[in-house]
């Protein structure tokens, strides 16, 4: 059976997209089969892993209209053990066109489970949000089986927090029992800054194991990878950023063995 | 006649709170009266100016619901000549709530239009935006004069600009023939990162003179400031954050002036 992972977060600019397309490449590199749906109407994850406009007839919106099945959507990208299924500027119309739908946060967990084509070929799928609560990021929840977060080391990320854990909540009381917190990955730690250290201290002393004890560390080759159409561990295998989210999916793979 | 600029990008992180609090801190040390309407449901620049939740009584959402005016909703900062409307997590079903609304997208401006009272109280009012092109984000494109776009030097910010235009383009066709742009402000702008150089570069050769000659460079003293509750220029008015912001007050008045 294949797992759905969401990366979320409320939150702009905290290391979602660089999150899903890295971990997913660490993981394929594994030789795990990864597939990555961008689920934000900016489509950075497509961008990012060389999906041109000319590329994305099929895209997530189709998916979630049901015009497309998952494994219609989806298409090779230049990692092996990689697909995704890419999006368009289509998607931030979601929350009007969908509104009448008494379905509506159940159309992304009903796309995958009418397509069985798709789950012979995949292990993982891991799903990159949009920077809000709105109807996409409570579809992906109502969808995952888990929530990977990732947390800026700065003031305002831990405030958006508890928002998104209170939503969690909310998804699991009505729609979605079985999702659980995957984890908490630290973002763009900078060692040197006193405040980074005290918001990475502050997030273990409040939700203890939950944090992964792998850090993201702030490295300008990870904001670079993407211009090249790749992810990190392509772009520059060697960098501490490559380096970071091989040890993510590690501990990622390490906790699921032990649950 | 007070003005209206919002402070608008649909990509998150990538300084709309912090450019919106520390410009309106830089003006008001000028002598301006500026009023900072918080129309992003995270609350952060509410949380940045010292607004505790026991605060937030009357919000912004009360605003665009009409139960409550301008006048009525603005309340004290600590920074002398700055007013705040605060927000709290109500703004983020503002697209559910006002849907069947036909003046949807204008909730904003007839609240500004509609009460004269603030208008003798204030010179400007700076509006942030939530990282989406929603509902909330098209009420400020309506309601504003014009729109300052925060622009962080990175490959994803880029991407999302166009799309950006497109929308400023469609509210000037159908809701708001007087919207422009006041500027561009390259932000967390690190001097010697080769793809930060290239990104201005590249902003500069496509916008021309939209773009601000201040550039925001990355200043842990930005970041540091919010959990002091206070603008950088309160909390460490030498730094190399505040310099910049003045100096992007005083460029902004200086185009103002000769416009
Ligand atoms: N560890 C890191 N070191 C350096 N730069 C990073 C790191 N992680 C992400 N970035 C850069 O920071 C910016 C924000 O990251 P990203 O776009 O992945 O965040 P996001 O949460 O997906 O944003 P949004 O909320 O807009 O979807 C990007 O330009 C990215 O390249
Ligand atoms: N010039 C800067 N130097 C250093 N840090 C900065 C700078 N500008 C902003 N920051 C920090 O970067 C993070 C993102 O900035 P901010 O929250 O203002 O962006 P935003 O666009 O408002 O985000 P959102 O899309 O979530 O609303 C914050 O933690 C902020 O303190
Ligand atoms: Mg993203
Ligand atoms: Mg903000």
């Amino acid at each position: 059976e294949p797992r759905v992972i969401s990366v979320a977060n409320q939150k702009g600019g905290v290391g979602k997209t660089t999150t899903a397309v890295n971990l997913a490449a660490a993981l394929a590199e594994q030789g795990y089969k990864i597939l990555v749906l961008d689920l934000d109407p900016q489509g950075n994850a497509s961008t990012g892993l060389g999906i041109g406009p000319d590329k994305r007839e099929k895209t997530t919106y189709d998916v979630l209209s049901r015009d497309v099945s998952i494994n219609e959507g989806m298409q090779p990208t230049n990692v092996k053990n990689m697909w995704i299924i890419p999006s368009t500027t289509d998607l931030s119309s979601a929350d009007i066109d969908f509104m009448d739908r008494k379905d509506r946060i159940f159309l992304l967990r009903s796309a995958l489970s009418f397509d069985e084509a798709w789950r012979e070929k995949i292990d993982l799928v891991l799903i990159d949000c949009p920077p809000s609560l709105n109807l996409l990021t409570l579809n992906a929840m109502v969808a995952s089986d888990s929530l990977l977060v990732p947390l800026q080391s700065e003031f305002f990320a831990l405030e958006g927090l508890s928002q998104l854990m209170l939503t969690v909540r909310e998804i699991r009381a009505s729609a979605n029992p079985d999702l659980r917190i995957e984890g908490i990955v630290m973002t763009m730690f900078d060692g040197r800054n006193r405040l980074a250290q005290q918001v990475d201290f502050d997030a273990r002393d409040t939700l203890g194991d939950l944090v992964f004890e792998t850090v993201i560390p702030r490295n300008v080759r990870l904001s670079e990878a993407p211009s090249f159409s790749m992810p990190v561990l392509q772009y520059d295998g060697q960098s501490r950023g490559a380096q970071s989210y091989r040890a993510l999916a590690a501990e990622l793979i390490g906790r699921r063995k032990t649950k």
